[in-house]
């Protein structure tokens, strides 16, 4: 790819991790992780797409990318947080 | 709902705002809050109270990045606020973050909106999959002269709470909030304005207190801001537009004066057996309010001003004079029917209008001619 291309999935990418974890209890597992076979972020990212009525793609399109950058409450979308 | 659905067991709850935002004014964000939480109540039987010290069930703070809870703010954008599911500690707080540029418009980020959606996890409501509903997560540009509640949000608090009491609030309706009476006001009172005069002043536990119509702002000598408050706020008995007040710091006592009544407070709570009229102090019976008063600790002797004409209650004889002097033979330069008088370290201050006239004691005689504003930032 272009560098700015893998530089913006790169971005995109950290910033739906972030996302995920803040508001969808995903926890990274060990320190690096294949994003291909990492079936619990596309899992996360299903997840999300499902609350906010989004396609449920398990991929990070760019509905979701936008998603992710809009303004929120800092309280996650799951049940579970104490 | 909250997983075990956490819910107030009662049905008054308490909120203290414990800092303001220097986004808006004191004034606004009390507005903000207390619109933000009347959404709740229009369709439950609860009902809010506000505190201005101890605690309060719903402690309401502006912070930026780690503010001593487990959820550090993320910068401008990204998380606007949080707020906790009913309970003890930290439950029912709200943090608003303080990187946001908080409005009071379409603008920035609506204090208001913001603030009824983190008030919904207060009491025990989790976020909403429906893009209309308040409890949506996603922060959306709406129309903040209208606020109409989603019945997806009315459902959830009434299943924790059931519908109001007064009847008229149709559960089937939508709500529609209408801007509280305070932000209704054509115009708070803006104490940088060049016209603003005040109805009284006195000293409270070290802070000065200035009264105006029903709001009052109350200033420490040594603080830059002040803090804006409606009289209702502190005192939901005393009618708003007081005409007089002084304080007796020994006794840790306000009189605050209202027509031919007064009334006599020790922080926010009224002492019982008031009001009281006036003339129980001694005024002949033809005095029907007062303009102004102060309590000279020094002398031992209360000052009531009447017109161009002022009465003194001597605490050691505990009587009141017979009959009144005029104001300029006592306190040269200061001529004519007085708004407000306090006392501050050996000065006496009389706001006239738009002018305050600085009066020495001692040497008998004004020393500085200050604008009424002069003890606020403008």
């Amino acid at each position: 790819f272009p560098a700015d291309t893998r530089q913006n999935k790169e971005e995109g990418m950290q910033l739906i991790q972030k996302y995920l974890e803040n508001y969808y209890g995903f926890k990274k597992d060990g320190e690096s992780f294949i994003w291909k076979s990492n079936s619990l972020m596309t899992q996360k990212i299903k997840e999300m797409q499902k609350f906010f009525g989004l396609e449920v793609t398990g991929k990070l399109d760019s509905g979701t990318l936008d998603l992710v950058q809009k303004r929120r409450c800092g309280f996650p979308d799951v049940a579970g947080f104490s | 709902t909250f997983a075990g659905e956490p819910k107030w067991a009662k049905q008054v709850l308490t909120y203290r705002i414990l800092n303001y935002t220097p986004d808006l004014h004191a004034a606004e964000v009390n507005a903000a809050i207390k619109k933000a939480l009347s959404v709740w109540s229009h369709v439950t039987p609860l009902k809010f109270i506000r505190k201005d010290r101890g605690d309060a069930d719903i402690m309401i703070s502006f912070a930026a990045r780690g503010h001593n809870d487990f959820i550090p703010f993320d910068g401008p954008g990204g998380s606007v606020a949080h707020a906790y599911a009913p309970g003890k500690d930290f439950g029912g707080d709200a943090h608003f973050d303080e990187d946001e540029t908080w409005t009071k418009s379409t603008e920035g980020t609506n204090l208001f909106y913001v603030a009824a959606h983190e008030f919904g996890h207060s009491l025990g409501l989790f976020h909403s999959k429906d893009p209309n509903a308040l409890m949506y997560p996603v922060y959306r540009k709406f129309d903040p002269s209208v606020f109409r509640l989603h019945q997806d949000d009315i459902n959830g608090i009434q299943h924790l709470y059931g519908p109001s009491s007064n009847t008229h609030n149709d559960q089937r309706e939508s709500t529609e909030i209408k801007d509280s009476a305070e932000s209704k006001d054509p115009t708070l009172p803006n104490t940088c304005g060049p016209n603003i005069t005040f109805d009284a002043v006195t000293t409270f536990r070290g802070e000065i207190m200035f009264f105006k119509d029903k709001h009052f702002w109350r200033k420490h000598p040594a603080v830059r801001t002040a803090d804006f408050n409606l009289i209702s706020s502190f005192w939901p008995r005393l009618p708003p537009g007081v005409d007089a007040a002084y304080e007796m710091p020994e006794k840790d006592e306000t009189v605050i004066f209202k027509g031919n009544e007064f009334w006599v407070v020790r922080g926010d709570t009224i002492l019982p057996g008031y009001p009281q009229k006036i003339y129980t102090l001694g005024f002949s019976k033809d005095v029907t309010k007062i303009d102004a008063a102060f309590y000279n600790g020094k002398e031992g002797k209360t000052h009531y001003f009447i017109a161009d004409k002022f009465w003194s209650y001597d605490k050691r004889s505990q009587s009141m004079d017979r009959k009144p002097k005029l104001i300029r033979d006592a306190f040269p330069g200061i001529n004519g029917k007085i708004d407000a008088v306090f006392q501050h370290e050996n000065f006496f201050y009389f706001f006239c209008g738009r002018k305050q006239l600085e009066f020495d004691p001692n040497k008998k005689r004004v020393t500085r001619l200050l604008k009424t504003n002069f003890w606020f930032p403008c």
